[in-house]
């Protein structure tokens, strides 16, 4: 359910994006909708990560880390000032 | 800020070092934070040539915030909420501005810190009066607002990087950490590999969970790990007891003041039902038993702005704050909203010795503003985090120390100098302490290196940072330690505190290359989907070649004996431990000679080094050297410590090196 839901950041192995897309967000948004038809992705990150955030399910996240070109998908981490 | 650039020699610019303002101009500091508050003086854009062509960054419209919020010192503004706002529901904007406009404060204290224009007679409630500047004062300053009441969260975290990059920074300050974690699932580790890689220093602090060991955050090797130490500034605020004892504290209070004639003194824990009443938390106090009185509360769980508040809420005159032993002799100063002190341990000991025997115990307390040349300075603070490098041990880190402790720098219009909802102060200027103060301390002087050294890569001018850093004083003595009162190691303070002028003309540099780090992310033993993760490209660690932790020209060494492994690089021979060092040093100054030195407080380490002297007939050139650590079995948990030197007679290189077993 969305109240389950958390972000994770998804990186991405942009070497790996099959032929058959000439943008890699295409690529990106095809791969969350395999898992999700709901997600919507929260970025696209382009030069310090490949990749995108987006909110999901555990169960979600499980299933999109085991698709082709998927490196790792992380779970948000609250940072603090010092 | 005030006095730390006399405190790094920075108006002194011995020998025409530091560069004219015009190269500066052309750095440009990205500081991810809460952001800027545009109308604060040091953002004031007087002297200030056109914006560098190249940059692309922006002024994103938001509350309170528009394009004509930017001029030529602060040239970007940008701000990253999405992954905040999936997590905690729509920014309320009663409380903050959905823009870069910093209802916080902590943004604008350390981007002025970093990069800060000039600003005449800044200070707070005449406290640290004087001219107040960035460390590169004419550099520009691009704030990225990636925090937010409930934190930062990493997926704007990496937005925000993702578009410093982007935009053109040259360097990135980041005064924030979030536990520790391996590099690959590292966002702050990942973003700043790019970074790096794409010519930009990162600067990051350390952490404030000191003085306990392993308690550093931002520790990859490509990230420049900053603690802190303090100033020779000191706001005493003497507390005078009824038996006419008296006890130095410091305070940053500005108000009415007490009489002079002494008030009823209560230790907090008897004026409270609750069993942490002497932490003066919420709720806690009885007024019945406070109202009237002087106020003694222990630090501890709740803000120390806050406890004042509590007292004097429950109707007390003032407060003297104790230190516990988790924060020792520290002395952090705060603009408290009652006549307050904070006390170091020792002191608040005996102040609750008087309280608890005396029949009828008094106090006041007097406030003497602002000194200086308080010695001896810096010593390490107490709250910084401390080393060894939980996540790679043979990486010394923090890698070195800079001013952090009660540093005057701009502050947000909308906030209070406590932060507290209830302060309904306002001022330009703020004094507040931390390893975030630190850092971009080190980001503006890496932006200064930067505009002397255009084609120095981030890791040449780290070396140049750490290298030239001191670790000792002018007496000869090493740096102290304030949790402990005792001698500081390079756990604590990594190579030693920042000495900016030297760092422009180190002599020599540790350079280190990005495919350099990813030799030893596969020393590490990275799965090629962690490698490409952090290096965003393919990389393939080659099976028949040798890697190891050690190869990393880093500048400064730790040997674990205890992973010693019998390799090319590091063996065993009976019972002792060998781990071999091979290092490239490049030369960055004139033709010379370089002989080395070596200092040790061990005898259970015989260290040599090979080549012990390097000559360079000209710039760029590279030379490499081993050095080779022999130790004789030690307990298990011993660490020490020792130094390697290398001098041509007119620059110091050196080199912090750690052994633990």
């Amino acid at each position: 359910s969305a109240s389950e839901k958390k972000t994770y950041i998804v990186h991405m192995a942009k070497s790996e994006m099959p032929e058959s897309f000439e943008e890699h967000t295409h690529w990106y948004d095809s791969s969350l909708k395999s898992v999700s038809d709901s997600a919507e992705m929260l970025y696209t990150y382009t030069n310090v990560v490949h990749g995108f955030s987006t909110r999901l399910t555990p169960e979600e996240a499980e299933s999109l880390e085991g698709l082709p070109g998927i490196l790792s998908v992380l779970p948000e981490v609250v940072y603090e000032l010092h | 800020t005030t006095r730390t650039p006399e405190f790094l020699g920075l108006d002194r610019n011995i020998g025409g070092l530091v560069p004219e303002s015009d190269s500066v101009s052309d750095v440009i500091v990205g500081v991810l934070d809460t952001g800027g508050w545009p109308e604060s003086k040091s953002y004031d854009d007087m002297g200030l040539g056109p914006v560098p062509s190249e940059w692309k960054g922006e002024c994103e419209l938001g509350k309170s915030f528009t394009a004509v919020n930017c001029n030529k010192k602060l040239i970007g503004a940008r701000f990253f909420s999405s992954g905040y706002e999936a997590t905690l529901g729509p920014i309320d904007e009663s409380k903050e501005s959905k823009s870069a406009r910093d209802d916080d404060g902590h943004g604008t204290h350390t981007s002025s810190t970093a990069a800060g224009s000039l600003v005449d007679g800044a200070s707070l409630f005449g406290y640290a009066e004087g001219s107040a500047r960035g460390m590169a004062t004419s550099a520009r300053i691009a704030v990225y607002k990636v925090c937010w009441l409930g934190g930062c969260f990493s997926s704007d975290l990496v937005a925000a990087m993702d578009k410093a990059v982007a935009d053109g920074v040259n360097v990135l300050s980041m005064s924030l950490g979030g536990g520790m974690s391996e590099y690959y699932r590292d966002s702050v580790a990942i973003g700043a590999f790019t970074a790096m890689e794409k010519g930009i220093l990162v600067s990051c602090s350390a952490g404030n969970a000191g003085p306990s060991s392993y308690s550093l955050s931002n520790v990859a090797p490509w990230i420049t790990t900053v603690g802190a130490g303090t100033l020779d500034r000191d706001f005493p605020a003497y507390v005078s007891l009824g038996n006419g004892k008296n006890f130095s504290g410091v305070s940053l209070y500005s108000g009415k003041p007490l009489t002079n004639s002494m008030l009823p003194f209560i230790y907090a824990a008897n004026a409270s039902n609750s069993t942490n009443g002497n932490l003066c938390m919420t709720g806690t106090l009885l007024p019945e038993k406070v109202a009237g009185k002087i106020v003694l509360c222990d630090r501890g769980l709740s803000a120390r702005v806050q406890k004042g508040q509590v007292v004097r809420d429950a109707g007390g005159y003032g407060m003297v704050l104790a230190n516990t032993a988790a924060n020792g002799e520290e002395l952090v100063a705060d603009a408290h909203l009652l006549p307050a002190s904070t006390v170091g341990q020792k002191s608040g000991v005996a102040i609750k010795e008087y309280l608890l025997t005396d029949s009828n115990p008094t106090a006041t307390i007097a406030f003497e503003g602002t000194k200086v040349g308080i010695s001896p300075s810096p010593v390490v603070a107490a709250f910084s985090s401390r080393g060894p490098n939980s996540i790679t041990p043979e990486v010394l880190k923090p890698d070195l120390i800079a001013p952090g402790v009660n540093i005057l720098a701009g502050w947000s219009g909308s906030v209070g100098p406590t932060g507290l909802p209830g302060d309904t102060r306002r001022v330009g200027f703020n004094i507040i302490s931390g390893t975030s103060m630190s850092c971009p301390h080190v980001s503006g002087l890496a932006a200064l290196i930067k505009a002397a050294h255009r084609e120095w890569s981030p890791a040449a001018i780290k070396s140049a940072l750490m290298t030239t850093a001191y670790s000792s004083y002018k007496s000869g003595s090493k740096l102290q330690d304030i949790a402990t009162g005792g001698l500081a190691t390079p756990f604590d303070y990594g190579a030693g505190h920042v000495d900016p002028v030297s760092a422009l003309d180190p002599g020599l540099v540790y350079d280190i290359t990005a495919d350099d780090y990813l030799e030893f992310l596969c020393a590490l033993n990275y799965t090629a989907a962690q490698i490409t993760s952090v290096a965003k490209r393919k990389y393939t660690c080659d099976a028949s070649k040798q890697y190891s932790v050690t190869y990393l020209n880093y500048p400064s060494f730790a040997a674990a004996f205890e992973t010693a492994t019998t390799t090319s690089g590091s063996g065993s021979s009976g019972s002792s431990k060998v781990v071999k060092y091979t290092r490239t040093l490049t030369n960055v100054g004139a033709a010379g000679t370089y002989k080395v030195s070596l200092s040790s407080e061990s005898q259970s380490v015989k260290i040599s080094v090979e080549p012990d002297s390097l000559s360079f007939t000209q710039q760029n050139e590279k030379k490499l050297y081993t050095v080779t650590f022999t130790a004789s079995s030690m307990p298990s948990g011993t660490n020490s410590f020792a130094r390697l030197e290398w001098s041509d007679g007119k620059h110091i290189v050196g080199s912090p090196i750690a052994f633990s077993w």
